[in-house]
């Protein structure tokens, strides 16, 4: 799943 | 990056510098609801939680920065500053029949059950419901402003134009994040309201 360092969207 | 992401961030940042220089330069927050503008200085705060941990770009930070310290003056000119406008009789939502359920699904449906993850997901989903007290506060008071009108349709632009940018990102990256095009979604719904 997605981690929170790839959240590159605001 | 692409053309609807940026977009979509740039009509994100005019929502919000448009309903503070309404505040400001009206000297009243009539017509706002003070606890949708607390829901969402809460959605900024535990999203960019990352800004400690992490960096993207000089973009990204800046960004960050600009919608965090944008949110707080906005609340601080509603409670503080400009107090005496607040029309709390009419901002009468219960935020906590948003806060907890939101909290709860957030621990049960997320993409990693760690603390900074959890607290993403709260903000992405909170995000999605924190106009309700001001559409709440509209339907109460029956007319919304010109500018708040506006307010609100650059903030409905900008989830639209983000869901065009999860197509695109499907596309032509294979990116997909379920719980923010879910959530998006349902943003979008309730802005076309």
């Amino acid at each position: 799943g997605m981690r929170v360092e790839e959240h590159d969207e605001l | 990056m692409n053309v609807f992401r940026l977009t979509g961030d740039l009509s994100h940042l005019a929502a919000i510098i448009i309903l503070l220089l309404k505040i400001w330069k009206t000297r009243s927050c009539a017509g706002i609801s003070g606890k949708s503008q607390i829901l969402f200085a809460l959605v900024f705060t535990t999203r960019y939680l990352d800004l400690l941990t992490s960096f993207i770009s000089l973009y990204n930070t800046s960004m960050k920065v600009i919608y965090i310290g944008c949110s707080y003056a906005t609340v601080y000119l509603i409670y503080m500053k400009f107090r005496a406008t607040y029309d709390g009789n009419h901002d009468s939502f219960r935020v906590e029949f948003l806060v907890v359920p939101v909290g709860g699904l957030a621990v049960l449906i997320n993409h990693d059950f760690s603390p900074l993850e959890i607290l993403w997901t709260f903000s992405i989903y909170l995000e999605s419901v924190a106009i309700l007290p001001q559409l709440f506060m509209i339907s109460k008071t029956g007319e919304a402003e010109t500018i708040t009108t506006h307010y609100l349709f650059c903030l409905g632009l900008y989830r639209a134009l983000y869901l065009f940018n999860w197509i695109w990102r499907y596309y032509f990256e294979g990116f997909f994040d379920m719980i923010a095009i879910v959530a998006g979604v349902v943003q979008t719904v309730l802005y076309c309201d």
